[in-house]
């Protein structure tokens, strides 16, 4: 399975003092290069199968209402037990560390409202796993069996097929270079980008890719989303321990189409958001690259940035969504444009 | 006919601590390579700024030459001030080598003392032009000076404020003047200082060597935090940690029939 062992190796050799201070000889810095580069990749398929494995199971799950957790605003549930799980539908026992330890991500870290609740509590009484993720360790081989987050069919109201009808030649009409939901029937459809969801019948896979230019404003799937003027997801994890209430985020987006964007909360609440033009030393940046042919091309590089602040668990994730902005998805609040000013 | 107000600021950093210094930013080259004798006048002109307002961020954006630059950024409800600098490719025709040092004034008297991490754990003090276990003969007044930052360097006005400028790599910093911290941001030489591996360092984006070809582009972040020493030490702490744990983003197509607020589920 996906591991970080060449990222270590890379780490290890990195530790020599002519690494820290950029002294070695070329040669070594380009070996270098290629080693981290090398772990750096294998180490996000291990993440991103990591991610796909911190399940939330839907709110069924909950015998009834009141299991279900509060949740501090922002605050967000990670749930998932073995799918046999024995606990008794309201035992919430408080977590030894084995618990947490022996099935990595595969464990419930709620954060309860409750006064006393000091630290994560391992809630048992989740009735099943909705995601299978990557058998990330031994412990959990036996509970999950592919490397996909798969959506059981939700309760939820589903869309009517005349409404996506109208939502897509809506879209259509908005963005005709939107090419894989207008193309014509006979036309073959792009194969799916590695961030569209994949329909598997009733069951979705969840499909997310990361950006390794960011400090760059280049980043292909939030460039080419906003591009066709589509709205996407966001999922920004925390790896620390505790919870960040007003983390930045930024997002490269494409304002070729002039949409106007709107971010909401994993609760579906409106954020306030800004819209950024990138700095001229991105502009530049971006260009040299492209010259020095470490871009193919300018296509997945930003002129603008959609910031917000996020609200993120501790240990956790929080999915926020980026939509054009409409008036009727109330309560959504469009990102507003910097004032600018030249001295 | 107003002058442009140079400062950004969020609620916090204007009200909690009601201290603002005008900590300004400056880049000055210095050539070398380990022994670095910084010659020619730092420069000072201010090529263009560009100030950008809003409900969520306030930058600046500052250009001070064709190869450095930086954009300040102040969030709301921040308690730092982030500076994303970019410097590169350093340009070399004029067959001078270059050191890059992003220098941060302020208004606090810090006097001859600063404070430099080591790997992160505690930060040891530091005296200039002093060594605790013999007595120095200053023979580097720059490079004798200058220490290895892994996370971060303050100085301190006892009693009164600290300043701390937290670093998203291992950087080599120094506090040659009081109420000032500097930090080594990128550097490009052309001869080697015959203490190393008998190359200069000067990298190239296609890892060719002399071929001129065009020199590395690098980027990162500095954190300054202006803080009443009696709360300093946790927010140092713990903004050094967010630094090194930037969130994770990932990026997926909306599952059709989602609605925002279940995709969470």
């Amino acid at each position: 399975h996906p591991n970080t062992d060449s990222l270590e190796e890379a780490v290890s050799l990195l530790q020599h003092h002519d690494a820290i201070t950029g002294t070695e000889k070329q040669h070594v810095t380009d070996d270098y290069h290629v080693r981290l580069a090398r772990g750096w990749k294998e180490s996000q398929k291990v993440f991103t199968d990591a991610l796909a494995q911190m399940v939330t199971a839907d709110s069924s799950a909950y015998s009834d209402a009141e299991e279900v957790p509060q949740h501090v605003p922002g605050n967000r549930r990670l749930l998932a037990t073995a799918p046999h799980s024995t606990g008794s539908a309201h035992a919430s026992a408080q977590p030894g560390p084995e618990a947490i330890l022996e099935r990595p991500g595969l464990t419930d870290v709620t954060q309860r409202s409750t006064a006393g609740s000091a630290g994560p509590v391992l809630n048992s009484n989740a009735e099943k796993v909705v995601v299978q993720g990557a058998a990330a360790s031994a412990h959990t081989a036996q509970e999950v069996h592919n490397t996909s987050m798969s959506f059981e069919d939700s309760q939820e109201p589903q869309l009517s097929a005349s409404d996506q009808q109208a939502i897509t030649e809506q879209m259509c009409s908005a963005h005709s270079e939107v090419s894989t939901v207008c193309a014509d029937k006979d036309q073959p459809v792009a194969a799916p980008q590695p961030w569209e969801q994949e329909e598997e019948g009733s069951n979705q896979r969840l499909r997310l890719q990361q950006c390794q230019l960011l400090n760059a404003s280049v980043c292909e799937p939030s460039v080419q989303m906003s591009k066709q003027g589509q709205g996407f997801m966001v999922v920004v994890y925390n790896a620390l321990a505790w919870e960040r209430p007003t983390e930045p985020v930024r997002v490269p987006l494409d304002t070729t189409a002039g949409a106007q964007w709107a971010v909401t909360d994993p609760d579906g609440q409106a954020v306030e958001s800004q819209l950024v033009p990138v700095a001229q030393s991105s502009q530049d940046l971006q260009s040299i690259m492209v010259k020095e042919g470490l871009l193919p091309s300018l296509d997945d590089a930003a002129q603008d940035e959609l910031v917000f602040l996020a609200h993120l668990p501790p240990v956790g994730y929080a999915v926020y969504t980026i939509q054009p902005y409409s008036s009727e998805h109330a309560p959504a609040k469009a990102a507003v444009r910097a004032t600018m000013e030249d001295v | 006919p107003q002058p442009t107000q140079k400062s950004v600021e969020s609620d916090h950093l204007a009200t909690d601590q009601n201290q603002l210094s005008n900590a300004g930013g400056e880049f000055g080259p210095a050539s070398g390579a380990y022994i670095f004798r910084p010659d020619g006048v730092v420069p000072r002109d201010l090529h263009h700024m560009r100030v950008l307002r809003g409900p969520v961020v306030s930058e600046i954006h500052h250009v001070f030459s064709d190869y450095t630059s930086a954009v300040i950024r102040v969030w709301d409800k921040a308690l730092h001030v982030e500076v994303e600098w970019t410097v590169g490719p350093i340009p070399i025709n004029d067959k001078k080598g270059k050191e890059v040092v992003l220098r941060y004034a302020s208004s606090l008297h810090s006097g001859a003392t600063f404070y430099t991490d080591s790997n992160g754990r505690e930060y040891l003090k530091r005296v200039r032009d002093f060594r605790p276990t013999w007595n120095l003969s200053v023979t580097e007044p720059v490079s004798g000076n200058y220490y290895p930052l892994t996370a971060g360097a303050y100085i301190q006005e006892s009693g009164k404020a600290e300043l701390a400028v937290l670093t998203d790599r291992a950087q080599g910093g120094a506090s040659l003047a009081s109420g000032e911290l500097e930090i080594m941001v990128h550097r490009r030489t052309l001869f080697d200082d015959w203490r190393g591996v008998a190359e200069p360092l000067n990298e190239t984006m296609q890892g060719c060597m002399n071929c001129h070809s065009v020199g590395l582009i690098a980027r990162g972040k500095h954190w300054l935090t202006l803080q009443d020493p009696s709360s300093a030490a946790l927010i140092r702490r713990t903004f050094q940690q967010r630094m090194n744990d930037p969130p994770i983003l990932s990026f997926g197509a909306l599952p059709k029939q989602a609605r925002p607020g279940q995709l969470q589920d």
